[in-house]
This record gives structure tokens, C-alpha cells and sequence, in this order.
């Protein structure tokens, strides 16, 4: 589904440049879930972040279905992640002004076949905080709210940076078999980033980054 | 050190009240280092965040060093804090305006005894990231800008509200020395929430949340 070459990513210029991606090939197949490990800094967020169509590369493609999105204007990429992707993001990026509810409708109503609202904060355990503020709500609240918001959309694609990292064990598992059954049942794609061992255990393959590369690619044994 | 009684926090009223925390007592000694887990939503910001004098209870008291928080007036809380207290938020709340060197001085310049900034920046493995502003920062180096902006200032009292929640393992090994050696230089008294077993480790005690109360307190025997 994925085809990405060559990509590379530089902030800032000279003396002062940051290469944040330095030249990454990667192919994703369709309904597949890939785990994206590797240490601070190491450019995943920025990776999955123009995969998503969040931002752009300063080198190489990235092919989604045959199109390349370096080829699409700003409209195009908006429909682009409207129509297909789901995203988590690692600052949760909730509307203070809104509800939980409100903030996971944001997303559903403008998609093509979505949960309602109620059913996917229910699977995150937040059915009782619908009314609540984003500043009403905890830390690991927060997060859930972002990944309901995400799976509610019933996306194609679902790109997800450290879902879990707010969440105690117990309640981080609860939200990846969320996560496993919403895409299961959608043969979705997946792509997540996380220092989380137990999110490890259900991908498909493990990619490891490094300074701005993939250092290796692992097929997942224990599948 | 800290004496926390029947400590109790009520958001909202009637039907929609949340209790957040249900009568709370602890004691704390000096240069203790103690851990706080529990699930999402168990109240464990609430009361690190009353403890550090950011808010108030609904009711209950929390006495430093023989005096009571809840007699201070918001000038006097803001002396506590900026005097005993180092505290790293969940949120990281670093000011966007400010590069990450700047955000550890706005605490070091009116610290009595600090480091100096760029040191605390190093420990925490960010040397090269000094003039970087939070949104050229990684989600992990973000969080540790805020490790080193409460360490920097050497305080008596380190609150950390889940230090290591972006950070790989390694990265986080790293943050938790830095932590662990400079209170131990001061004889700081430390409480950390934390999901982290590792963190766990280097307890001397081990504050189980659950639904508003401390449903456990045990010794730590790997110690
Ligand atoms: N301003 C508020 N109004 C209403 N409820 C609130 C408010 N702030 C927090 N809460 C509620 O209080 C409870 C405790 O929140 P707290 O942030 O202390 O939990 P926590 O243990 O830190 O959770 P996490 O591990 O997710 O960070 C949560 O259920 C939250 O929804
Ligand atoms: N706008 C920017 N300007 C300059 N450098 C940037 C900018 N945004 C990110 N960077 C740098 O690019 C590198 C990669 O960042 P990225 O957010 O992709 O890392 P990451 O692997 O997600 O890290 P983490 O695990 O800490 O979230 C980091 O070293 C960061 O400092
Ligand atoms: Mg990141
Ligand atoms: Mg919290």
C-alpha cells in the first residue's frame, strides 16, 4: 500500500541543520501492523508525520496506492488524511474549547463510515468523561480521547505516535486490543510508534530507527 | 518532611462531581524517594499537583516542615514552590517563545544554589539541542527539557509527574541517573508517578493509587 524511498528530512540550514531523516526505504503492505522502535530523537514522529500527510519531505517519495503525495497540493493532502488516515498524535493535539465527545465527532462527521462518539470512548474505558474539557481530564485521559478519535473515523490507515505512553499497563492494554479489534475488523493498515514491549508483540514486523535511518527490519517471531 | 491528612479534592458538583481524591494520608520523610503508581484517572497528578502547591484541596491538610499549605496565601505558595520545590509536569509546560536553554534559566536565575544551565541541559543528554525552541524538539526531548529545567534548580523537593512517559528505555535509564544522582547529592526528597518499573526499582517505597486513595503502601525489598 506504502512504497517510501529515499526519504529525507532536514530542519534549520548549515551549521545548524538537523537531518531528521536521512534517506528511509520502507514498503508497507496493506492490512499489515508495523511497530516503529528506537531512541528520542531518532526521527520517527517526523517519519510517521509526512507518511500521514502532516508534513513534507525535503527528498524522496512516498507512494500511496501508486500516488505520490509530493505531487499533491495542500487541498489534495487534506483529503488525503481525511479520506484515509486516522492519526494519534504524541501531543494529543485535543480543541480545549470542546468536549471529549465533541472532539471525537470533529472527526466522525465528516467520515465515511464511522463509530458513533459514545462507542469509541466507551472502548477506551471514557464513557463517563464525554462531558468533560480536555483540562478536566487527565493525563492518560487526554491520550485516550486522541485514540478514540482516531478509530471512531474507522480509517484505512491508522497512524499512531506512542499511544500508550500516558497509560498504566492495565489500562494500555485495554486500549491496543481497542486498537487490534478496530483494524482487525477493518483490515486496516497500522503503523506505531512506542516504547511499549507488549504493542511489539502484536506487529507484524519491527522497524528499528536510528539517528534518521531504519537500522533494521525484524519479522515478528512470536506470530 | 510532608504530612498529608484526609486530603480531598472535588471537581465540579452534584451529579457531574468528580471525586479525585478521597481522604488521602501519607507521610513523607526527608530524602525519601518514594513512587506513585496507579491507573489512568486515579488521581495521582491531583495530589502531586496539591503537594507542590499548583492547587488546592477541597479538604484535608498537607503540612512542610510544620507548616500548613492551605494556610498560605497565593503569594506565600508561590515562595513555597519557587523555594523548596522542583516540579516536572506531565504537560512539560515548557513556554513555546523561549529556547530550551532559556526555559531551565527562567528557573536557575532565581534559584539559590542552581546549576548551571547547560550542565543540567547535558545531563540529560541535550547539549546539542540548547538553542532549539519546543517545537523544533522531539516529543522526548521536550520531556526532558523539562527534567532539566527541575533538576537544574537543585531543589529540596522533586516532584515528577511521569518523567520517563516519552522516552525509550534507554534514554529513560539515563534521565532516571541524572535524577537519582543529583538528589542523592542533595538528600532531596523525591515522589515520581510513574508507569516505569525501573523507577520503581530505586524506590524506598512503593503509593499505590486507585479510585482517589492510596490502596497500598509497601517497602521496597529489592533495596
Ligand atoms: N478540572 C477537572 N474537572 C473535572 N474532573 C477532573 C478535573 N481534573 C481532573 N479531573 C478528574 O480527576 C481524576 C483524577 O485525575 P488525575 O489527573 O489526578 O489522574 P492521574 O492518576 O494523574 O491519571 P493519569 O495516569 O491518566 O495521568 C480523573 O478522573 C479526571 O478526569
Ligand atoms: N522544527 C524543527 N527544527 C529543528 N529540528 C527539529 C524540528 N523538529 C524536530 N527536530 C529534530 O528532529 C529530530 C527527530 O525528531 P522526531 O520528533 O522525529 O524524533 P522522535 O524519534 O519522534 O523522538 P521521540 O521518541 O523523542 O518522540 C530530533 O532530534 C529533533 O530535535
Ligand atoms: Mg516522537
Ligand atoms: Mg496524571
Amino acid at each position: 500500500l506504502f512504497a517510501i524511498r529515499g526519504l529525507t528530512k532536514v530542519y534549520g540550514e548549515g551549521a545548524a541543520a538537523v537531518h531528521a531523516l536521512r534517506g528511509v526505504d520502507l514498503e508497507i503492505a496493506r492490512a499489515e501492523m508495523i511497530v516503529l522502535l528506537g531512541p528520542s530523537g531518532s526521527g520517527k514522529s517526523t517519519f510517521l508525520n509526512i507518511v500521514g500527510g502532516l508534513d513534507r519531505p525535503s527528498a524522496g517519495e512516498v507512494f500511496f496506492a501508486g500516488r505520490e503525495l509530493g505531487t499533491m497540493s495542500g487541498g489534495e493532502l487534506t483529503r488525503y488524511r481525511r479520506d484515509h488516515i486516522g492519526f494519534v498524535f504524541q501531543f494529543y493535539n485535543l480543541i480545549p474549547s470542546l468536549t471529549a465527545r465533541e472532539n471525537v465527532e470533529v472527526v466522525t462527521d465528516i467520515a465515511q463510515s464511522p463509530m458513533k462518539a459514545d462507542d469509541a470512548l466507551a472502548l477506551v474505558g471514557l464513557g463517563d468523561r464525554r462531558g468533560h474539557f480536555p483540562a478536566q481530564l487527565s493525563g492518560g485521559e487526554q491520550q485516550r480521547v486522541a485514540i478514540a478519535r482516531a478509530i471512531a473515523k474507522r480509517p484505512e490507515v491508522l497512524l499512531c505516535d506512542e499511544p500508550t505512553g500516558a497509560l498504566d499497563s492495565k489500562t494500555g492494554i485495554a486500549v491496543l486490543e481497542a486498537i487490534a479489534n478496530v483494524s482487525a475488523e477493518l483490515a486496516a493498515t497500522v503503523a506505531i510508534i512506542t516504547h511499549n514491549a507488549a504493542i511489539g508483540a502484536m506487529a507484524d514486523r519491527i522497524v528499528r530507527f536510528a539517528d534518521g535511518r531504519i537500522a533494521e527490519i525484524e519479522a515478528n517471531r512470536s506470530r
